[in-house]
């Protein structure tokens, strides 16, 4: 496994604050959690009807869906098992090719 | 040699760096390989300057990819750009013009150590690899750290942040030799280009600002036309404009800068997708997203032979 399978279980969310209360409730769950920001680059920058995109580790991905519902905060989930899209984009692929 | 290489595969730092080193090899007359400075890491930083070779005065076209080491695409547009642009040098007489009216600076890979740590260590790496004294946390925004409104609204002061703006100006190595290289060749250079992913938008000055650029007018038809030719491809839709208004505010950005050094046309360009894959854009569609790109940054190129 690429990377040491350090990938596995972790998912992509795709957020849309529709408020500005929505948007700091959002900031506020994004300080409890160690999340990588996909889009944009920083919390600081989440507004309001704009995309979040955020990668969460696998350890967190049911506190932050409960978190959310809990919220009434529109969410899904683009990338479901990131590690699996990982291996998709480089490994099997260009492995084989290289070959 | 340049027939096995494979455009439609994603490359590490070093398989890259070896395909410089053939195309400069294989196109003498065209090709002229050298290094701007070096890396914090000490990797060497490399640029192919494309074009054919004449005495008289010629204006140039800087393209830099993989400033966000995570941003893979880039590096693969970057890559295609000089195959294209050498492929079709014989056969194809718009990019014939250009080549003999413009010299292109091409570095594949801004951020080589941030690109290197993400094909080892961590995928979504995005920041440079400098140590911070004091801090446990490492890198630089390479698109933070430009001497333009340096560390102001969009940037953050905070080492652990992906969006930290260094300890100081053109603190990374990286950002000092292609301003230092853009300074000296300032006079000619009249396109900054910068290749990021991903949104799917063509970005120009400014970024720290909501305001107007004095040659707004001549800026936003060339991007209106880059949008249109890329859209002529595969219907692919971006959205274009200043960049704070389009994505958001930011700072110390490589665009502010070129432009405030002289360079009338900088623009970055969010390549695929809008986030169904994100920075995992498939091989499958590298091929799809280099030629819209192609006919993007062609445009820009042409429109500079025309007065406008």
């Amino acid at each position: 496994y690429l990377y040491n399978n350090r990938y596995f279980g972790d998912q992509v969310f795709r957020i849309i604050p529709s408020s500005d209360a929505e948007v700091q409730a959002v900031k506020q769950l994004f300080q409890n959690l160690t999340v990588d920001l996909w889009q944009p680059n920083s919390a600081s920058m989440i507004q309001e009807n704009s995309t979040v995109d955020v990668h969460v580790g696998r350890n967190k991905t049911q506190w932050l869906r409960r978190h959310l519902h809990q919220a009434h905060i529109q969410s899904e989930v683009l990338i479901s098992n990131l590690q699996t899209e990982i291996e998709r984009q480089i490994g099997y692929r260009s492995s084989r090719k290289r070959r | 040699s340049e027939i096995q290489y494979d455009y439609e595969v994603y490359h590490p730092l070093e398989e890259i760096q070896s395909w410089m080193f053939e195309m400069n090899r294989t196109h003498p007359h065209l090709v002229d390989l050298f290094s701007i400075g070096q890396s914090y890491e000490g990797r060497p930083l490399y640029v192919l300057q494309l074009g054919k070779r004449t005495r008289r005065f010629k204006k140039a076209v800087w393209i830099d990819c993989g400033v966000h080491a995570r941003e893979w695409i880039g590096p693969a547009f970057c890559q295609w750009f000089v195959k294209e642009a050498l492929n079709s040098y014989q056969h194809d007489s718009s990019i014939r013009r250009l080549m003999n009216q413009l010299d292109f600076y091409i570095m594949p890979v801004f951020n080589v150590d941030g690109y290197h740590y993400s094909w080892k260590t961590d995928r979504f790496w995005r920041k440079t690899r400098s140590k911070i004294p004091k801090y446990h946390c490492r890198g630089v925004d390479a698109n933070r750290n430009w001497k333009v409104k340096w560390c102001d609204e969009g940037a953050s002061l905070h080492p652990c942040d992906e969006t930290y703006c260094g300890p100081f100006p053109e603190s990374e190595p990286e950002v000092k030799a292609v301003a230092k290289f853009l300074r000296k060749h300032r006079k000619r250079v009249k396109a900054y280009i910068s290749i990021h992913a991903y949104a799917q938008m063509l970005l120009y000055p400014y970024s720290y600002k909501y305001a107007t650029i004095p040659n707004f007018n001549c800026v936003e038809s060339a991007a209106q036309n880059a949008v249109s030719a890329l859209y002529s491809a595969y219907g692919v839709r971006y959205r274009y404009g200043p960049a704070s208004t389009t994505l958001y505010v930011s700072s110390g950005s490589s665009i502010d800068w070129a432009y405030k050094n002289g360079i009338p046309y900088a623009f970055a360009f969010e390549l695929r997708d809008t986030g169904y894959f994100g920075f995992l854009l498939p091989e499958e569609l590298i091929n799809p997203t280099c030629t819209e790109t192609m006919r993007a940054v062609k445009t820009i190129a042409s429109g500079l032979l025309k007065k406008c």
